[in-house]
């Protein structure tokens, strides 16, 4: 099936 | 039928509706994998809920424990995040948000985080952030 799969994410907050 | 991811969640964390607040839980959690962008969804609506005051926070972290377990990997995806876990550690971390938010809701999200790297243990973002608070000595062990 269509697995829209966005790999983007922020960097750990500190 | 039909009901929007939100709507579900404003019933389930309404201070109204405690005594039938599981239906609701388990209709948001039906309703994310009706969708294709279920998850991604839900979780943006759940911060925004954990960031409210203590007693919609508290429901949402229950509502989040029933999403982890009735939503599988494609949810698990949207936690195993910094872009999520950024958000509780915000809530945590007295650098952030952390001295104007009661201790239960702190310390769910710690055990919720701590339980997290004990289910999923190859996920290491969701380790880093774990081990972001207790060098900030937020984790009492």
């Amino acid at each position: 099936n269509y697995d829209f799969h966005d790999d983007s994410d922020e960097d750990l907050l500190e | 039928e039909g009901e929007s991811l939100e709507s579900w969640l404003n019933k389930a964390t309404h201070p109204t509706n405690r005594q039938e607040d599981w239906e609701y839980i388990i209709g948001f959690c039906d309703q994310i994998n009706k969708e294709l962008e279920g998850p991604q969804i839900a979780v943006r609506l759940l911060v925004h809920k954990i960031h409210s005051q203590e007693w919609e926070a508290l429901q949402a972290l229950t509502v989040l424990e029933a999403c982890m377990k009735n939503c599988g990997r494609r949810f698990h995806n949207e936690i195993a995040r910094y872009r999520f876990l950024n958000e509780l550690i915000k809530v945590v971390s007295p650098k952030y948000m952390g001295d104007s938010v009661s201790e239960k809701v702190k310390n769910k999200i710690i055990e919720m985080l701590y339980s997290w790297t004990v289910a999923f243990p190859n996920e290491a973002k969701i380790a880093d952030a774990y081990q972001t608070l207790k060098r900030q000595g937020l984790v009492m062990s």
